[in-house]
């Protein structure tokens, strides 16, 4: 553990807490890509079926319940609870796109031959894209609300924040997973548009909305 | 690679 393993960790954290809160306490869901929702649901729990076979830390463990259960309480806001408020005509992303390329990524560049370690690598692909939906919601729609903003900077820079964290353990630990660090940075790159616009209009009190 | 032991990030 270091300081930007931590604090990518915590705005991980940030962002989905402020998603669902943000659900919660407007009664809405408006704005919000339920495709990319589903995806990161896929992407907890096929990463973090390890749960059950291996044991890091009972940080790593409670930070897995967590993230996978605020994961599905969400999809059950947006799906089930808050459901008229859900902006589906907006939300017209292709997700298999996205799902069958990482599936036939994990199966060709993959650590180990084994079924958790393809369904680890499956969601490290699927993670690195799995916000182009809401990116994509964003540009459709042209604006997104100021909270919407937060929890995607915080998404968005938790990823940025990990690639200091392997930058820092190559050096201290000899630690090098080139599949998580190059699917990292696919990831942060994908986001850099979105923290231009951030930067210069969100955090200036603006609204976040497109020309 | 450090695939034979478990993954420590989330």
């Amino acid at each position: 553990m270091n300081i930007f393993r931590l604090s990518g960790d915590l705005s991980h954290l940030l962002a989905i807490l402020l998603l669902l809160v943000k659900i919660w306490k407007t009664r809405s869901c408006a704005g919000i890509s339920g495709k990319s929702q589903i995806l990161f649901a896929i992407v907890y729990t096929t990463r973090y079926l390890d749960l059950f076979t291996s044991f890091v830390s009972v940080y790593n463990s409670f930070m897995k319940v967590v993230f996978l259960t605020a994961s599905y309480g969400t999809l059950y806001l947006m799906f089930f609870k808050f459901k008229p408020t859900y902006d589906h005509n907006h939300d017209s992303f292709r997700i298999l796109y996205l799902i069958i390329p990482s599936l036939v990524l994990s199966f060709i560049i993959v650590h180990v031959y084994t079924v958790m370690e393809i369904l680890w690598t499956y969601s490290i692909y699927l993670e690195a894209v799995a916000i182009m939906p809401q990116l994509f919601m964003v540009s459709r729609t042209g604006e997104a609300e100021t909270i919407t903003s937060h929890y995607l900077f915080a998404l968005g820079s938790y990823r940025a924040l990990y690639i200091l964290n392997w930058i820092y353990r190559y050096y201290t630990e000899d630690f090098l997973d080139m599949i998580v660090i190059i699917a990292g940075i696919v990831q942060t790159i994908l986001y850099c548009d979105f923290f231009y616009l951030y930067i210069t209009k969100v955090l200036k009190g603006k609204r976040l909305s497109l020309p | 690679s450090k695939s034979e032991e478990p993954h420590d990030e989330l």
